[in-house]
């Protein structure tokens, strides 16, 4: 038997949207310790690597690992049916063909069930090592989230340049050119409005705009955003999930030709 | 003209 019930419902309508344009389906690996999902898109060259942990939960139980591949499209339909106060319960049966997901109100007088068939997807996971990065920056998820969108208007892709002083975004494309820098915050007040940089070595790679901007539909899930990045290997993009877990992006830098 | 690499250059298969 696997049950997850988590009174935040609507962290999981937000985890969904976080990944389903990335995403068209994905399996969900379930044992005591929770949730975890690893996918890449269907070009391979983004990843999506979600933990929600079994004690982020109001109730988890899971008697035997289960692995629940699901259509990601179904997924993000049938929680559009939970209304943002709900409660969010999923749970199977072990070895089950089939998942329902339970939306309660916040008064109980509202009880949902939708039953969603599972799918036989082949298992094609990554291991990625702990890597120590030459920068991390946190910056505000909504200021990223801006920054691609307008940085996207100007051409394909992005350049990540950060330094010491700072970090700077910059796109070129038929119009011209555009750039935008950050500044580390000077004092910090509050931290989830702070941009802080880390820095061992300064680093400038290039990513795909459009990969980026996917990844920003995670913004609504965290107050605060960290890019890692080292020369010549992937980016990792991470939204906190409070009390729960994360969903991390990984994506390959361009390479010039 | 620059080009995207796939992830599995980077990462091993688990």
């Amino acid at each position: 038997m696997f049950e997850a019930r988590l009174l935040r419902g609507s962290i999981l309508k937000k985890v969904l949207e976080a990944i389903k344009d990335l995403l068209t389906q994905a399996t969900f690996d379930c044992d005591d310790s929770g949730i975890q999902l690893q996918a890449m898109d269907n070009s391979h060259v983004s990843l999506v690597s979600l933990q929600l942990r079994a004690d982020g939960f109001d109730k988890y139980r899971c008697d035997r690992n289960i692995s629940m591949g699901m259509n990601l499209n179904s997924v993000a339909k049938i929680l559009k049916c939970a209304g943002d106060k709900d409660t969010v319960t999923m749970k199977a049966q072990d070895n089950a063909d089939t998942v329902t997901f339970v939306f309660e109100s916040p008064n109980q007088e509202k009880v949902s069930d939708y039953e969603m068939k599972l799918m036989n997807l082949d298992l094609e996971h990554l291991g990625i090592p702990e890597t120590e990065y030459s920068c991390t920056i946190r910056m505000p998820s909504a200021e990223f989230a801006r920054i691609c969108r307008d940085l996207s208007q100007f051409g394909d892709s992005m350049v990540i340049a950060c330094t010491k002083e700072g970090v700077k975004f910059s796109a070129t494309g038929e119009i011209g050119s555009a750039n935008i820098k950050l500044a580390q915050t000077a004092s910090v007040d509050k931290e989830e409005e702070a941009v802080i940089i880390e820095m061992d070595e300064p680093v400038t790679l290039t990513f795909a705009c459009q990969y980026l901007n996917y990844f920003t539909k995670a913004t609504s899930l965290s107050p605060q955003v960290q890019l890692s990045m080292s020369a010549d290997v992937p980016l990792v993009v991470e939204y906190r999930i409070q009390d729960i877990g994360h969903i991390r992006y990984y994506l390959a830098p361009k390479i010039e030709d | 003209q620059v080009a995207q690499n796939p992830l599995p250059q980077y990462y091993t298969w688990a």
